[in-house]
């Protein structure tokens, strides 16, 4: 399974549609303070499934929906689409490419889609189990969190570790 | 169920201990459950000794040492149960350049079989780059990316808009 | 008591929004308590809206833009309730290059009427010292400072041990 | 009121008396990660009368106390001291230089010295209320906290604030 692009459009900062492709090894993401780097994370958490507030730095839901700024008006949907190559079939679904796509709008729910097709949150969540994917997934590290696990309480290091296995 | 948390944390444990005494030789990491017969309950112990020093609990640690202890905890999980991607926010920042270059070396390493996504401000991390997204602020409040290959010619310029 | 306590925290706040935006021209930064009449049981809130950007949530805050807010309070104190010596440790761990060059000449600033020691890793921090101790162990586990005037011939031998 | 010096010996990683000098305006304490930089800064709290383990990063008393390393045994004291240039008067004590000690033993409680006599830790407190120095106060930011005004809760804020006016 790997990583082919993200799209984001209305999420957080990214008020214009945006897309990133990967491929092999090592991407980097510079730049200033405040630009959207964490966004660009806080999209694929979101995303793949996430709904704590706090890992989203986000209050309520319509918080992670593109807020206007000094000249452009809010907008009034955000939506995040993330697509796999399944080649390895590791996802367990008969398709050789996986797009999931999450949207928000403001007055709403969120609503979820695998390959276009519209599903629930559980499904995605049950898509992704196995993977390492996911809400609480380890291989996703939020800026400030490298030593959570070391900082925290013996007890909440228990929780952490088994999100992970 | 208890006996497969149990198995994947001993898995996990035994790498974690060889990954930072590979990193930092001389060192001794270890993790433990404080009660392995009752998941419920169970709570898991830390203990990090950097070369040549007593071993302390890991509150009086130093920032550097404390992040690269954890990142030795994610290669433990890498090398264990591996995750297609990572993204990685900042994991850099509390690091003297000396520790830089080692967490380097071990993402390069890991990057053969995972992607990985790097979130740095930091020059020497943006060398192991094989590609590299700029995220700006042209106007303020919309982030706008421009993407950029990484070859030796580019490197000042691309380094220049951070 | 209750008086005193509101008259600096009035103070203070009209200090922070006004150091927040000489340091970020058409930014906005406030604070205020929840519950004024009530000492026992007020709150204090806080707005920052960066330049052309919508007020937002402090949570959504970037790293770097809650250390330069925060910064701004630790100014707008300084300004109104001088302390005779401050100790930094590390408070430009997030920010790019063009904040920590905003908060040097800050501090710079600053420094003419209190002392300061900041701890850093960063070496644009490093050229506002007049004077630089380095911390090293050269011997595990046991700390050895040398101290360094830091002149312009010896800025880079000096840098070279961190 | 102005910092002349602090001296350190048997505090953490201070195995060796260690003595730094202050002048006027910026001294910056550079060194590789682990080295001792924020135990400094420790010392400094510690000295003047903090008591919160979280605020020291230390379990107990006794964990400011050298540990020993491979080749060194643990010490049995830890002893800390600062002195001011009080020619200002800022600090209600009739000294022109004033300096606080504290020491620790391992079986025992700390012990406090103006001077080289010996007071109760509230003489301590009391002699730096009013300067904005001593536990709590915001002129002490310690690594990782520069944000914590922030990412605090309205009424932990409040408490925040209190300490400092
Ligand atoms: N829904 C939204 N609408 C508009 N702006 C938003 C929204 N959510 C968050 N933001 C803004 O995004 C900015 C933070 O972006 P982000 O955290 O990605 O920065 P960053 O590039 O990671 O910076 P740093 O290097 O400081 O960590 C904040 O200014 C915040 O107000
Ligand atoms: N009582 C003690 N005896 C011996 N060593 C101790 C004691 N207390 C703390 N230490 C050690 O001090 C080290 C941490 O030092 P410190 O936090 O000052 O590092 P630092 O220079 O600030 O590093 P960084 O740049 O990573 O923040 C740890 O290795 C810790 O185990
Ligand atoms: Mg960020
Ligand atoms: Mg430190």
């Amino acid at each position: 399974m790997k990583l082919k692009k993200i799209k984001a459009f209305g999420f957080k900062t990214f008020a214009e549609p945006t897309t990133l492709e990967f491929g092999e090894g090592i991407t980097a993401v510079v730049g200033p303070n405040g630009s959207g780097k964490s966004n660009l994370v806080d999209a694929f958490r979101w995303v793949l499934g996430e709904t704590s507030s706090r890992s989203l730095r986000s209050g309520k839901l319509e918080d992670v929906i593109f807020a206007g700024n000094e000249k452009r008006k809010p907008l009034g949907l955000a939506e995040v689409s993330v697509t796999f190559d399944n080649a390895d079939r590791r996802l367990p679904i008969d398709f050789t490419e996986v797009e999931i796509t999450r949207r928000a709008y403001r007055a709403g729910e969120s609503e979820y889609f695998i390959n276009r097709s519209q599903v629930r949150l559980r499904d995605i969540i049950e898509l992704l189990m196995g993977t390492g994917l996911g809400p609480g997934s380890y291989s996703i590290v939020s800026q400030g969190q490298i030593d959570a696990f070391l900082t925290s309480k013996p007890t909440e290091r228990r929780s952490l570790f088994e999100e992970t296995s | 169920t208890q006996a497969q948390f149990n198995e994947t944390f001993e898995r996990v444990a035994a790498e974690f201990a060889k990954s930072y005494a590979q990193l930092f030789p001389g060192g001794v990491a270890e993790m433990w459950q404080t009660n392995p017969e009752n998941l419920a309950e169970t709570g898991i112990e830390i203990a990090v000794q950097p070369p040549g020093k007593k071993r302390m609990p890991p509150m009086t640690l130093s920032g550097g040492e404390r992040a690269m202890a954890c990142a030795s905890l994610i290669f433990a999980l890498v090398r264990t149960k591996p995750s297609p991607f990572y993204l990685l926010d900042e994991i850099d920042a509390a690091l003297d350049d000396s520790n830089v270059e080692i967490l380097s070396n071990t993402l390069r390493e890991l990057s053969t079989q995972s992607q990985m996504l790097v979130v740095t401000h930091n020059k020497k991390t943006m060398e192991l780059a094989e590609r590299m997204y700029g995220v700006t602020m042209a106007e303020p409040g919309v982030s706008s990316v421009i993407s950029a290959e990484l070859t030796k010619a580019d490197e000042q310029r691309e380094l220049s808009f951070v």
